[in-house]
């Protein structure tokens, strides 16, 4: 464990922590992809199911759990609880089109072929991808609410920091993992135009509005 | 390179 692991992962959690808070404070989830969620969930059970046989460590194993709980807690706000605040009509972005590619991409291309680490490499190849919908659902809008911007950036600092661990893994342990990399830049990237308007508008106490 | 079967990271 590096600063910039425990950085990222604190990153994560306070992203997926400001989710749920936004969520159950003003008891909506306007603004929020429903089906990124459900992207996060799949990922969430898909890699941590070595849970259930391998023990690397209480922090590993508490982080694990609590992802995957807050990921479904999401899911059953958005689906169920808050269900009449959910913006059906603009989360339309087709999930399939991400989910299948990623899964070939994951049986073609692996660490070792074995039910665990296919499933394991398709939710890094599928957590590359699954903000799409939520950046898809914010263009729609045109706009997002602040507290939706500060999970975004704590949610896209995460892996950005996981960069910077693997440069430092590199370097200290000799130990690297190409397809968590190249997919953790894959990830990154896709946040930057969302970075950028980030820091120059929401830092500057302004609402994230896309032009016209 | 790591261990395949172990991936400790989140």
């Amino acid at each position: 464990m590096n600063i910039f692991r425990l950085l990222g992962d604190l990153s994560h959690l306070l992203a997926i922590i400001v989710l749920l808070l936004k969520i159950w404070t003003t008891r909506s989830c306007a603004g929020i992809s429903g089906k990124s969620q459900i992207l996060f969930a799949i990922v969430y059970i898909a890699r941590y199911l070595d849970l259930l046989n391998t023990y690397i460590s209480a922090y590993n194993t508490i982080m694990k759990f609590v992802f995957i709980s807050a990921s479904l807690a999401t899911i059953f706000f958005m689906y169920v609880k808050f269900k009449a605040t959910y913006d059906h009509n603009h989360d339309s972005f087709r999930i399939e089109f991400l989910i299948a590619p990623a899964l070939v991409l994951a049986l073609l291309i692996n660490h070792e072929f074995s039910p665990l680490e296919i499933l394991w490499t398709f939710s890094i190849y599928l957590e590359s991808v699954a903000i799409l919908p939520q950046l898809f659902l914010v263009s729609k809008t045109g706009e997002a609410e602040s507290i939706t911007s500060h999970y975004l950036f704590a949610l896209g600092s995460y892996r950005g920091l996981y960069l910077l661990n693997w440069v430092y893994r590199y370097y200290a342990e000799d130990h690297y993992d190409l397809i968590a990399i190249v997919a953790g830049v894959v990830q990154t990237v896709l946040y930057c135009d969302f970075f950028y308007l980030y820091i120059t508008k929401v830092l500057k106490g302004k609402k994230l509005q896309l032009p016209a | 390179a790591g261990d395949v079967e172990e991936h400790d990271e989140l």
